[in-house]
């Protein structure tokens, strides 16, 4: 799976995702990566969101949609409702991790697996790339 | 205006040590360019959906990840393909789900934002949409890779073998 989500100098922001699925997949199987709410989310009010991982734990928790409730519901900034939904998805028994921005430009990566494939670019020359664990 | 883009290329497709220091030169270099790709829309004043868009078409393009060329294969050894975006301005979205021909499914995914009535297409239905809004389709060949058909042809193999030893009568 591949994903991208991005802020723009309008304070617009989108996110978007592909993926090939699962290795072996059958019976026409579908993961969360097109469904919006589950693998993809974007609202100018919360934050954009795009996931990766097992995809049906991310369909049953809603996972983009939830990160974006936590902010909008709670309060919570960006950083605190993707600690929330990433805690939630592990206790759910899912792997995987998200990549999601807000308004102001802040991002988050959390994950809770191995082989992560993470970067970003910021408008101050900021820039990071990354292969976790 | 300030701006800014992150990206990621999936999970669990394998631990940095199991791969070589040339392959992590690899992936890193293409995180590195894809991030170049979408700075420099943004820089220019591009809006976020079109850096979304261009930063996957080429990871979509790169055959080190799981989507568009080298996505992995089916149980019956062929691709298919999901994507999906949505516009945090309008709250408007599109996807495209189980398509086996459109080289670039994100843009596939952008035309039903943009251009359609619906949120998501699938099978052979997206494939038609994209065909009629003029993007470039391919055979599913296109999208295999060595790589990807080896790691399937071994799962096979596997499978087979297991089934042998599974056999109790």
């Amino acid at each position: 799976t591949v994903g991208c989500v991005a802020l723009d100098s309008d304070g617009n922001i989108c996110a978007g995702t592909s993926t090939g699925g699962m290795m072996n997949k059958k019976f026409g199987r579908i993961g969360d990566s097109p469904i919006i709410g589950a693998g993809t989310w974007a609202d100018n009010q919360t934050c954009a969101v795009s996931c990766t991982g097992h995809g049906e734990y991310f369909i049953r928790l809603t996972v983009a949609r939830d990160i974006a409730a936590h902010m909008e519901y709670k309060n919570q900034i960006l950083r605190d409702a993707g600690n929330a939904v990433l805690e939630k998805l592990t206790l759910a028994g899912g792997t995987g991790g998200f990549i999601a921005i807000d308004k102001s430009g802040n991002i988050i990566m959390p994950f809770n697996t191995s082989g992560m494939f993470r970067g970003y670019v910021k408008s101050d020359g900021e820039k990071e790339i990354a292969i976790f664990r | 205006g300030k701006y800014a883009l992150a990206i990621h290329g999936g999970a669990g497709v394998m631990s940095r040590e199991r791969m070589s220091e040339d392959m992590q030169k690899r992936y890193i270099d293409k995180l590195d360019k894809a991030l170049r790709i979408g700075d420099s829309v943004l820089k220019t004043g591009g809006t976020s959906r079109e850096a979304v868009v261009s930063v996957i078409t080429y990871l979509e393009d790169c055959p080190l990840f799981n989507a568009g060329k080298g996505a992995v294969l089916t149980s019956e050894g062929r691709t298919e393909l999901d994507a999906s975006i949505m516009d945090g301005e309008t709250r408007n979205a599109g996807a495209i789900a189980g398509v086996t021909d459109i080289k670039n499914p994100i843009q596939a995914a952008l035309k039903v934002m943009e251009e359609s009535e619906h949120v998501m297409l699938s099978g052979d239905g997206a494939s038609e949409f994209a065909r009629s809004k003029g993007l470039t389709m391919v055979k599913n060949s296109y999208f295999k890779t060595r790589e990807r058909l080896d790691s399937f042809q071994n799962l096979k193999k596997r499978e087979k073998e297991q089934a042998r030893i599974d056999k109790h009568g």
